[in-house]
């Protein structure tokens, strides 16, 4: 599951990380 | 000692709520209501939206970018998914502050929030609504429904059933402290697919749900059904994600648009 939502996976883990808009 | 873990719990989720989310429902009501002294800036055809674009969202749009010469409709379509990839941050970190949700299992905090973010954005997007339109732009612009409506399908198809909904969901007359409880239970639901540890989540929403209540009870002591009504929206609000997941794979099969890689992952396989 982690695999299939990397972003999501990455926003719970740091969140520091921006997501481009 | 077990009533004061439980106010200090709601008071936990109310303080996550007022520090995550860049928008609440006091702020919008403040502006909606005309008590500031800068009023928004309506957007109600195309020569007002371009005049926005230009000002308001110029950075969500990029005004010298791809988008600049494709139509109305996919600009707004992108500037709605930019809203929401935003929602879906802050969502994300109100939920990690939101206690004992960090310490579940990974791979269900990624399944709580792949159903959850959505049902949760359309709930607090009600704070944002009034019969005639909706606040954009972090309250700097205001966009009517008929100019929504007026769209060509299937883009006029993806507000309307949101207006609907928060028409009836507003006459609750919810401040933000319940909110932000509503938003815990939205998230930390036991019954979505594929949870590892089910248990495990049940205990954390039968505490959040049971904290909604007494909120509830105390908080507005004139409507004793208050609770049984939003357990009603919540089914409500499952039924309106369907729907919008469901346009939303029509609009990326028909029409020449891109869908943002976050709202890819967690339309992908959802229902």
């Amino acid at each position: 599951l982690k695999e299939k939502h990397k972003i999501l996976h990455r926003l719970l883990q740091n969140s520091t990380s921006p997501v481009e808009l | 000692p077990q009533l004061a873990d439980q106010k200090t719990l709601a008071r936990q989720i109310y303080e996550a709520y007022l520090k995550n989310f860049s928008m609440n429902k006091a702020k919008a009501r403040t502006i909606l209501t005309g008590k500031t002294s800068n009023p928004p800036f309506v957007i109600h055809d195309m020569e007002t939206l371009q005049l926005a674009e230009q000002t308001l969202v110029a950075k969500m749009v990029g005004s010298a970018g791809a988008l600049k010469d494709r139509e109305a409709e996919v600009r707004i379509f992108h500037c709605c998914q930019c809203t929401s990839v935003e929602t879906v941050t802050e969502l994300t970190e109100f939920a990690k502050s939101v206690p004992g949700f960090s310490s579940l299992d990974l791979n269900d905090q990624v399944t709580l929030l792949k159903y959850g973010v959505y049902e949760a954005l359309f709930a607090m997007l009600a704070s944002s609504m009034n019969k005639d339109g909706l606040l954009v732009a972090y309250g700097s612009g205001f966009i009517t429904r008929e100019f929504l409506k007026s769209l060509r399908r299937p883009f006029s198809d993806m507000m309307e059933p949101k207006f609907q909904f928060a028409m009836k969901f507003n006459a609750l007359e919810l401040d933000d402290s319940d909110l932000a409880l509503f938003v815990a239970a939205i998230i930390c639901c036991g019954d979505r697919p594929g949870l590892v540890n089910v248990s495990h989540i049940e205990v954390m929403q039968e505490s959040i749900v049971h904290i909604l209540q007494l909120h509830l009870l105390a908080n507005h002591p004139d409507d004793a059904f208050l609770f049984p009504k939003l357990l009603q929206k919540l089914a409500d609000l499952r039924q309106l994600v369907t729907e919008h997941a469901q346009l939303v794979q029509e609009i990326k099969k028909t029409e020449d648009t891109s869908l943002h890689p976050l709202l890819q992952e967690i339309y992908r396989d959802m229902y």
